[in-house]
């Protein structure tokens, strides 16, 4: 299975038309291999981003560049995933 | 009796424990629901709709699909307790009764078997189908965006290994085919539901185009009432208006196909996550949001009972 150990998700609150731009730039590059749970769209919903490890630093620094704020929605992706597999399994054996 | 008593809803399950559910909800309530198998899978899996009639034949119908995104756990899960409590609430609730007396409801709760099964055993981020691209390392194709609708258009990507890709043609993949032709056999669907998460929100056509479809200030109303009964029980706060307008453009929908071919009341859910789980919702959170959805199903569903065309 695959692992998505130091994955994370950020999350962005956009503020204007142009930090949606830069973020639609962002999903159109494909070597950070970025997820877009929710795309850029409008200023009224949030973006949410999952990171993979390796490309967590260039990704903050793009972010950090362009002044574009941004929270981590879930911090190690892989953590997340193992306690729902746990749970999945917990609930199974009830 | 004691297996669907004892069924956790409240929790996310494989395909193989839905599936084998099913038949206890069908041996529960024999003179409601049926198993039906509308074809296989690319990796010939079956593919079941439950459907709920009291008789008639090819009476006016209701289509809700859950899981055309494997990725989206909680439109399964949402499913699932939909289904029992359409079976549960038949005879006691008068409204639902009505309705069932007059018009058949079909669920397909796991639309996309394979790349729900591949969730669980490899790759929880997975959205598409698992079909085999010729001529790329990628496999899969986003089921939604392989529909008859605008195909190929804006908002869909023709690259293989992207998440949005619409496949080599329209209805390529057997998952969308299998329902096209339960769709077009049965010929009497009022009303075509999907159900998708997360960000809350409802939708309507169109989604390949940004022009207001002919059916737009009535669609609008109803979609904004049922988010009215949906925020009423938890303040889940809800956006309504047609994809295009309210996310972005996205060409090959399924609710955009269902409007095409004349089904008017269309409509995609985006589920919860209210807080920052996105796909991963925590399990206690599935009956909240499946308690909540189902007013705003309901609501649908009644008013396409009462607006017969």
């Amino acid at each position: 299975a695959r692992v998505f150990t130091g994955d994370q998700v950020i999350r962005v609150n956009v503020q204007s038309e142009e930090e949606i731009q830069l973020l639609q730039a962002l999903e159109n590059q494909q070597e950070w291999e970025l997820d877009f749970w929710l795309h850029p769209v409008s200023t009224e919903l949030p973006v949410d981003i999952r990171v993979p490890r390796s490309s967590l630093s260039s990704v903050k620094e793009y972010l950090h560049a362009h002044n574009i704020p941004f929270t981590v929605m879930i911090d190690n992706l892989q953590e997340v995933l193992d306690a729902e597999k746990a749970e999945m399994s917990e609930n199974q054996m009830k | 009796e004691r297996s669907t008593r004892s069924f956790n809803f409240g929790a996310y399950h494989r395909l193989e424990t839905i599936y084998s559910w099913m038949d206890t909800l069908v041996a529960q309530h024999p003179n409601l629901v049926t198993k039906q198998e509308i074809g296989k899978s690319y990796e010939n899996r079956p593919m079941y709709v439950l459907k709920f009639s009291t008789g008639g034949n090819k009476r006016p119908a209701i289509w809700i699909d859950t899981g055309i995104h494997s990725r989206e756990w909680v439109s399964q899960a949402t499913g699932v307790w939909t289904a029992n409590k359409i079976a549960t609430d038949y005879g006691r609730d008068s409204s639902l009764t009505s309705l069932l007396n007059t018009m058949d409801i079909y669920m397909l709760l796991l639309a996309n078997p394979d790349g729900y099964a591949y969730t669980h055993t490899n790759d929880r981020m997975w959205r598409k189908t698992r079909s085999k691209i010729s001529g790329s390392v990628c496999r899969g194709v986003d089921p939604n965006r392989n529909w008859d609708a605008g195909f190929g258009g804006p908002g869909a990507s023709k690259n293989p290994c992207s998440d949005s890709y619409h496949g080599p043609s329209a209805h390529s993949e057997i998952e969308v085919k299998n329902v096209v032709n339960l769709i077009k056999s049965h010929g009497n669907f009022k009303s075509f539901i999907s159900v998708h998460a997360y960000s809350q929100l409802l939708m309507y056509p169109y989604g390949y185009s940004c022009r207001n479809v002919p059916h737009q200030p009535e669609l609008d109303s109803v979609g904004r009432a049922a988010v009215q009964k949906l925020t009423s029980l938890y303040g889940t706060r809800y956006k309504v208006g047609s994809i295009c307008n309210i996310i972005y453009q996205a060409s090959g929908g399924s609710i955009d196909w269902s409007y095409n071919v004349g089904i008017k009341y269309s409509f995609a859910f985006e589920l919860r996550d209210t807080g920052r789980y996105g796909f991963i919702l925590p399990a206690n959170q599935i009956i909240p949001t499946a308690s909540e959805t189902w007013l705003a199903l309901k609501h649908i569903m009644e008013y396409v009972r009462d607006h017969p065309y």
